[in-house]
């Protein structure tokens, strides 16, 4: 198993190796990716040993290869599809945003209780009653949500999305859930990140 | 100084509290914090300790307590002004979101290079041209942005962000930035994140 602090150097590196394909730069030394991200050239290379095949070579990594072998170690090819539950400003914006399938992550449909944004469509997407979750659920076999409405309903929403055989929620809302422990949540802890990086300022 | 994990942990009981609070609830134990967080009642502790004032009573912590002395700790009181720039769908869903000044974040203005957007108002914030990014900075004393621009831009956007006297940038751009000894970036991660998440599934 690999740790989530590897496994979010290994994303960086990936954006990297992105920036170097598309300049039409075919090799890379592990130095260069250490030095862009301002860490130990000696971490750099420990990360890319755990890959089943890095694109070693004379002159350093073939890029294409070890992309390539980043996105298999992290599941890039395996979709996991998803609801958003909050149509609203940030369930909106996740939605219009084509990146995640690059990921693998494929958002099915959005869900919502205000009549007013019900039946609309954002980036082909429809956005439905959140009462027809947990029929679409069963019948589509998706059981991750992304959680986007307000704190105040966050706990209760969730309630709901456990009932409706969800098994994975990634969590935006400022509210720690509980749920029960066969349900795995991911807090997307935003403010958390922001003070991480000002308290050193 | 405190470890990035355990600002987030700090973060996520901080979160704890304030449900607390809305329910009128007086006192917490540590080890109703760890069995929600799914951790060690040893660790809370430990993050606890490192407060200069925990609160701590005959029956637990007081939670009014707890949650000031966290916000002492993090810097919740210190307003850090910053700019959005890129007031696209990710970068208006942040200018609407309210809950950041009780963290200490205040999104003073948004910039963005598109002609239909500059001059129009986000929660009361404006939207102005890029090019005035610069004067504003000095005038303001802002030096941190928010950067959410697409990703064939990132880079760019970063090099006239530094000229302008820039320090500090929270980048949501899947772009690893290339950026002076004295310019801090800090990656939001979004896709690192949720990988994280769906690795394990
Ligand atoms: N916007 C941001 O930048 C941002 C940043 C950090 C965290 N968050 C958190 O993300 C969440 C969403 O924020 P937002 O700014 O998009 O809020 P928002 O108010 O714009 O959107 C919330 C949406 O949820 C819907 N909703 C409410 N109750 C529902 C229910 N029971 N079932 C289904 N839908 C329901 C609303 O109709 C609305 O469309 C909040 O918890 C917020 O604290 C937002
Ligand atoms: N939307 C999401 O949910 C999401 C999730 C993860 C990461 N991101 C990243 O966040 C960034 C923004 O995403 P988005 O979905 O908001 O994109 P968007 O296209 O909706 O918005 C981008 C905005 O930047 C402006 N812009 C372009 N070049 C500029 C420049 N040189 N100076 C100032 N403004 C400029 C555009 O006019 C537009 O308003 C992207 O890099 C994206 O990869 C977005």
């Amino acid at each position: 198993k690999i740790s989530d602090k590897v496994i979010n150097r290994l994303t960086l590196y990936h954006c990297i190796l992105d920036d170097y394909i598309n300049n039409n730069i075919e090799f890379i030394a592990s130095n260069q990716i250490a030095s862009l991200l301002n860490i130990d050239d000696s971490q750099v290379r420990k990360d890319i040993s755990i890959l089943n095949n890095s694109g070693k070579c004379r002159v350093g990594y073939i890029v294409k290869e070890l992309k390539k072998s980043i996105e298999m170690t992290l599941g890039f090819s395996k979709t996991k599809k998803a609801f958003i539950v909050g149509a609203g400003n940030l369930g909106m914006a996740l939605a219009k945003y084509d990146n995640f399938t690059s990921y693998g992550l494929n958002i099915v449909a959005l869900f919502d209780n205000d009549t007013k944004k019900i039946g609309n469509t954002v980036n082909n997407k429809l956005i439905l009653d959140i009462n027809k979750l947990p029929n679409l659920s069963r019948k589509t076999g998706v059981d991750i949500a992304i959680l986007t409405v307000p704190r105040t309903y966050a706990q209760s929403t969730a309630d709901f999305l456990v009932k409706s055989d969800i098994k994975y929620i990634w969590n935006f809302a400022p509210v720690v859930l509980s749920v029960p422990k066969d349900v795995q949540v991911w807090n997307e802890n935003l403010m958390g990140n922001f003070l991480q990086f000002t308290y050193k300022i």
